[in-house]
């Protein structure tokens, strides 16, 4: 996809 | 947010001051890799450029800035102000052989061929193996002090919680990423060995001292 990804993670 | 992964983002931050206080304490910072701690300060920098993109919770930019600010304050104080005390001739791990392959890995393995995502990625490849340039300093010198032990262990039980972590979210949120699972398995392999050395020696009184 063209949105970014979000890693909620630390 | 599941009670594994909030104790192993407290088990990390308690790796990183457990470090910082070590240092700051003694003024010394003796039998620390350097190399490893700038590779800790990479992994923080491309992992949470982030910072800068999206939000998240104020948890996540506070833990965040807080890593990023105690990794660089741990470079700092390593290779400026108690630079004398610096182990140089024992910190000989050749470090681009970690982070040139990283790199390549990072290019040929990811989630979406974006730059954020690729540094996103690199960061995940290399803190799965930024120890082991301290691990190779401890197996070079063959001991290592109680509290940096200390650390190493926090550091270990950071990724084993975050293992479980990820089992959890599996069963319960369907969460699933492939990537940060099979480089944090790898990463909580190469704690095995000390963790074994940490219960036998170390929480028994006795230092960390590996046979001739």
């Amino acid at each position: 996809g063209t949105e970014p990804l979000n890693h909620d993670e630390l | 947010m599941n009670i594994f992964r909030l104790t192993g983002d407290l088990s990390h931050l308690a790796a990183i001051i457990i470090l910082l206080l070590k240092i700051w304490k003694s003024r010394s910072c003796a039998g620390i890799s350097g190399k490893s701690q700038i590779l800790f300060a990479m992994v923080f920098t491309t992992r949470y450029l982030d910072l800068l993109t999206a939000y998240i919770s104020l948890y996540n930019t506070s833990m965040k800035i807080i890593y990023i600010g105690c990794s660089y304050a741990t470079v700092y104080l390593i290779y400026a102000k108690f630079k004398a005390t610096y182990d140089g001739n024992h910190d000989t791990f050749r470090v681009e052989f970690l982070v040139v392959p990283v790199g390549g890995l990072s290019f040929l393995v990811n989630h979406d061929f974006s730059p954020l995502e690729i540094l996103w990625t690199f960061s995940i490849y290399l803190e799965a193996v930024a120890i082991l340039p301290q691990l190779f300093m401890i197996s070079k010198t063959g001991e290592a002090e109680t509290i940096t032990t200390h650390y190493l262990f926090f550091l270990g039980l950071y990724r084993a919680l975050y293992l479980i972590n990820w089992v959890w979210r599996f069963y319960f949120e369907g969460f699933f990423d492939m990537i940060a699972i099979v480089a944090g398995v790898v990463q909580t392999i190469l704690y095995c060995d000390f963790f074994y050395l940490y219960v036998t020696k170390v929480l028994k009184g006795k230092k960390l001292s590996l046979p001739a």
